[in-house]
């Protein structure tokens, strides 16, 4: 699981 | 979690969020609260929260851009003057 998560992209930020 | 109701008090929400789904952070997190913003001025908003619905509305599996989409409008529309939240301390996404 915590290879898998770290594979994930980061995200973009939004100021709403 | 915890439901906070943000009045719109001023003509901006006035939070960045990052995450969404498909992303290390799977559920929008509040980073920034700008000062003179609604969500400032309401003082129940935190940073570090993670934002689980929006009017009732969960953002489980949306992505990044139709979660701020989601919040965007919600702030915009007319029909409510106040924006509620469900919100958590806990990273509960997974």
């Amino acid at each position: 699981v915590r290879e898998k998560r770290l594979t994930l992209p980061p995200s973009e930020i939004t100021m709403l | 979690s915890t439901l906070v109701r943000v009045p719109k008090s001023a003509s901006t929400l006035g939070i960045a969020i990052e995450g969404g789904a498909n992303t290390r952070q799977p559920l929008p997190r509040i980073v920034t609260i700008q000062r003179g913003g609604s969500a400032h001025n309401c003082g129940q908003l935190k940073v570090g929260q993670i934002i689980l619905e929006v009017n009732g509305v969960s953002l489980r599996g949306r992505e990044h851009r139709d979660a701020a989409r989601l919040i965007a409008e919600a702030f915009k529309t007319k029909e409510r003057d106040h924006v509620d939240f469900l919100v958590t301390e806990f990273n509960v996404a997974l």
